[in-house]
């Protein structure tokens, strides 16, 4: 049977390679919407690969998506796949994905954390940062959504290399998180960027590193809020929603505030459901459910940077 | 590969800061490594602690006499690793 993303099976999870093979077959199946870029390369020189989806233009506003920073939350990956599946089915069958694509671009980047990932299939299930080595310590990785230059070392970041959220010597030591943030810079026209993780339930908006509302907090809460609902109203899994630091704790380094620090104002983190007894280990049997509630909210968010240009 | 036969995932339920500045004790100073799933942020919130095989009669001791509630939210780690195993095996068969 030819393989295909229609014979692809988005209720299981799947390994690396098979993650990097479905890719391609996206790119095949849907040649005038999907392509493939390489941004860089990680710390164990695996390819960065973002998928683009663009109906032309140049240099459109562009809304990035990320999945996987932290490995072990292999329900993020799933997630990633079957919504840029979806994307790419939708466009032209759906007003509002159709609308999106017809004037901006999105950027997905499915696996960010490759080297982890990999990690987590071959070694350790359990292993979250990224797998470069600090000279000083015994102890590896970085914590990568802790690794961006916004409050960078600060309260909520751990400078103990053993640690899980440990900040890393430097902002963007880590290949895997430069690769993004020139990425972004390059492009200069991301307008939303949105890194999804799991879990706990909470849709999270800047900022982590200081308890000082970002001037945008009202229209960041008001739409997180409607996102919110309009996902629960699918299975009844319920959010909370605010900014990191007043919503969960601080966080120093975060993907968003970076991100929001750098003008991109609809910067959203994404914590996936937990039914309370798995945690990050969610069975294979959620990941659709995840994925189709998680769906109505991106789709807001997205439909919301489409009609607010600024 | 890394097992995790027997180690467990504890669902507490701090109930002031008191317990939540004890909790962040624990994680530093924890004679095993200990990791949490879920942070401690705020009272009645769930913090999740994964608790390798080896430490977790001290760690329930160190909870009960703290007065800290906590369920056990993840009976055996390696349990579902193996059934999360089982079941991409399947999957790609």
């Amino acid at each position: 049977i030819n393989r295909s993303t229609s014979t692809f099976d988005y209720a299981s999870y799947h390994t690396i390679d098979e993650i990097y093979d479905w890719m391609d077959m996206l790119v095949d199946d849907h040649p005038d919407l999907v392509s493939k870029l390489q941004i860089g390369q990680s710390y164990e020189n695996r390819p960065l690969y973002v998928l683009k989806f663009s109906t032309g233009g140049s240099n459109r506003p562009a809304i990035w998506l990320d999945t996987g920073i932290h490995s072990r939350e292999w329900i993020t990956q799933a997630t990633g796949i079957w919504t840029a599946n979806k994307i790419a089915k939708d466009y032209g069958q759906d007003p509002s994905i159709t609308a999106i694509l017809d004037s901006m671009d999105i950027f997905f980047e499915i696996i960010t954390n490759p080297d982890g990932f990999a990690f987590t299939q071959s070694s350790n299930r359990l292993w979250r940062k990224t797998r470069s080595i600090t000279a000083s310590s015994n102890c590896i990785g970085v914590d990568p959504n802790r690794n961006w230059d916004a409050g960078f070392g600060g309260s909520g970041s751990s400078s103990n290399p053993c640690s899980e959220t440990y900040h890393g010597p430097y902002a963007h030591s880590e290949r895997e998180v430069k690769s993004i943030v020139d990425f972004i810079l390059s492009h200069g026209n991301v307008k939303s960027v949105i890194s999804i993780h799991s879990y706990s339930q909470m849709l999270l908006f800047p900022y982590g590193y200081t308890t000082a509302p970002a001037p945008d907090h009202q229209e960041l809460n008001e739409l997180a809020k409607k996102a919110v609902s309009d996902l629960a109203a699918v299975y009844g899994t319920k959010y909370t929603y605010g900014s990191i630091a007043d919503t969960i704790y601080m966080a120093a380094g975060t993907t968003v505030d970076w991100a929001y620090d750098n003008g991109v104002k609809y910067s959203f983190t994404f914590e996936l459901r937990d039914t309370g007894r798995y945690g990050f280990l969610l069975p294979s049997s959620q990941i659709i459910p995840t994925a189709t509630e998680t769906w109505t909210a991106l789709l807001d968010i997205m439909v919301h940077v489409l009609e607010h240009p600024y | 590969e890394q097992l995790f036969v027997g180690d467990q995932v504890l669902r507490i339920m701090p109930s002031d800061e008191e317990q939540i500045n004890l909790l962040r004790v624990l994680a530093e100073h924890a004679a095993v490594q200990v990791d949490f799933w879920r942070h401690p942020t705020s009272p009645g919130q769930p913090a999740d602690l994964w608790v390798p095989f080896p430490g977790l009669q001290a760690v329930k001791v160190f909870l009960e006499s703290n007065n800290i509630s906590y369920i056990i939210m993840i009976e055996d780690v390696q349990e579902l690793l193996d059934e999360e195993k089982k079941t991409m095996t399947k999957s790609r068969r």
